[in-house]
């Protein structure tokens, strides 16, 4: 999946780093510091929906038997994450207890035309 | 959607300006660690454990030890009552809302036991449930004996803890020397330290309960 570029108007993965202390949120998640949410943005032509070479994975997949199997307005393919991976958060949660635990789906790893 | 007139970005539609942009990937940020976390709102720490106490706790867990999928590691710290400060009896009390409705498979309680350890310690740990009576009723969790000081891990009976309906859970400490004539003589403080650093605290690990765990085990 390309990295988004200034000049890239295509669909593509943006790449943002959330500091928890921006959140104002450090006081109760203890580790990681932060974590990069990436998320996907971009125009998704038609020469490029459902294109395997940029989105080849189960939710194009079930994009595409949507498609096929209802109507679908023209021109509404969109850029989504086809990868995703978990994320480890240690925090204290409200009796002051720390927890350990893996938050599935925060990071996407990958975009594409659906 | 972005107001009147323009489209998801994601879909082609412009890009918003870089603050809006921000303050939007900020909120979707918060949005989704507390929905991944199953929480309405971030937790109010009024209690926060003392930091050398955390950083000791960490250090003491398995190293490398992951949570299974959707799982979770609880470390809990004590408060201690003692119903009794003469004979070496005291009531650890743990606050556990988050592990409701989860299946507890690892239970292990960490006691530091003082340098000055005259004899053979033994250890009984207790669940404590108030009931009917003034006594309420025990399930014996563990037991243990030891002549070595310092940091102790005690594996609790995770049987003998699931059913626990109560978000407080609490575990009645008993302990007494085997060796030498000094029971009467050692204050239940002299022999575990439960104070600032060195709480006791709780290691769980549990795991989300299967729906139709039942189910197949009835068949």
């Amino acid at each position: 999946t390309p990295t988004c570029e200034p000049e890239t108007p295509l669909c593509c993965r943006r790449d943002h780093y959330v500091d928890f202390q921006e959140l104002g949120w450090r006081d109760w998640i203890l580790q990681p510091e932060g974590y990069q949410l990436n998320y996907c943005s971009g125009q998704c032509p038609p020469h490029l929906a459902g294109s395997p070479g940029i989105a080849a994975s189960f939710h194009s997949a079930v994009f595409s038997l949507l498609k096929a199997n209802n109507p679908w307005p023209l021109g509404t393919s969109c850029c989504v994450p086809t990868a995703r991976r978990p994320l480890s958060l240690l925090y204290l949660d409200r009796d002051g207890n720390v927890v350990k635990t893996d938050v599935p789906d925060m990071v996407v790893e990958a975009c594409g035309c659906s | 959607a972005q107001g009147a007139g323009s489209a998801c970005p994601s879909c082609g539609g412009p890009t918003p300006a870089p603050q809006a942009e921000r303050a939007l990937v900020l909120e979707l940020a918060k949005q989704q660690i507390l929905e991944g976390l199953h929480l309405t709102s971030r937790p109010r720490i009024t209690h926060p454990p003392p930091q050398a106490a955390l950083a000791r706790a960490l250090r003491r867990l398995q190293p490398g030890s992951v949570a299974p999928a959707n799982g979770e590691e609880v470390i809990s710290f004590a408060t201690i009552t003692g119903p009794s400060t003469s004979a070496c009896s005291s009531v650890l009390t743990f606050h556990l809302s988050t592990a409701q409705s989860h299946h507890l498979y690892h239970a292990r309680l960490w006691l530091h036991v003082f340098p000055t350890l005259p004899g053979t310690l033994y250890l009984r740990i207790f669940r404590w449930s108030p009931g009917s009576g003034h006594q309420g009723s025990r399930t014996l969790l563990a037991e243990h004996q030891t002549t070595a000081p310092g940091w102790h891990a005690l594996t609790l009976s995770s049987s003998g803890l699931r059913g626990e309906e109560s978000p407080v859970l609490k575990l009645q400490l008993n302990c007494r020397l085997l060796e030498g004539n000094t029971t009467s003589a050692q204050q239940p403080r002299q022999l575990l330290d439960t104070a600032g650093d060195q709480r006791p605290f709780l290691e769980l690990k549990i795991r989300p309960s299967e729906p139709g765990a039942g189910r197949a085990r009835r068949r």
